[in-house]
């Protein structure tokens, strides 16, 4: 463990609680894209099946207890209790054009061709392109709600501080794993309209709205 | 690709 990872790990944690606070607050989940929380529910159920064969250490086992409960949680706000308020008609990305080429991605390049292996490649590539619905979401709209963009900025930081912690244990401890790494860039790059738009707008108080 | 035995990242 590293502090770049560490951070990533807060990162992510205060992004997920970002976006419950913001549901649970406004009683609304206006905004806010379901298919990117299914995507993402579809992320952690595929990745966190070691929960039950391996065990890291009780800080990984808890946040991966954590990720997952409460990556259903969200959909469950979305879909059941607060889904008068989901946005159906700006919430159109077609989420089979992201998981059909990255399942056959993960069949294809992976470190293992065996069935933990190739639903860990699944995931790692599906978490790379799970944002897409929220972005597409948001360029629809025209427009974020304050909340929502502080929500997606910690979402995004913590893949680009995991880029750091991959550069650190390449340098540090000679490791390094292509497949999350390339992953992980692309998801980063998929953030940057986004950062730069959240730092030359959010950052100075401005409302966060796209050139629709 | 390389085994990687196993991942110890979230």
């Amino acid at each position: 463990m590293n502090v770049f990872r560490l951070s990533g790990d807060v990162s992510h944690l205060l992004a997920i609680l970002i976006l419950l606070m913001k549901i649970w607050k406004t009683r609304s989940c206006a905004g806010i894209s379901g298919k990117s929380q299914i995507l993402f529910a579809l992320v952690y159920t595929t990745r966190y099946l070691d929960l039950f064969t391996s065990f890291i250490s009780p800080y990984n086992t808890a946040m991966k207890v954590f990720f997952i409960a409460s990556s259903y949680a969200t959909i469950y706000l979305i879909y059941l209790k607060f889904k008068a308020t989901y946005d159906r008609n700006h919430d159109t990305f077609r989420m089979e054009f992201l998981v059909l080429p990255v399942l056959v991605l993960a069949f294809v390049v992976n470190h293992d061709f065996t069935p933990l292996e190739i639903l860990w490649t699944f995931s790692i590539y599906l978490e790379s392109v799970a944002i897409l619905p929220q972005l597409f979401m948001v360029s629809k709209t025209g427009q974020a709600e304050t909340i929502t963009s502080h929500y997606l900025f910690a979402l995004g930081m913590y893949r680009a501080l995991y880029i750091v912690n991959w550069v650190y244990r390449y340098y540090f401890e000679g490791f390094y794993d292509l497949i999350a790494i390339i992953a992980g860039v692309v998801q980063t790059v998929l953030y940057c309209d986004f950062f730069y738009l959240y730092v030359t707008k959010v950052l100075k108080g401005k409302q966060l709205t796209l050139p629709a | 690709l390389q085994v990687i035995s196993e991942h110890d990242e979230l």
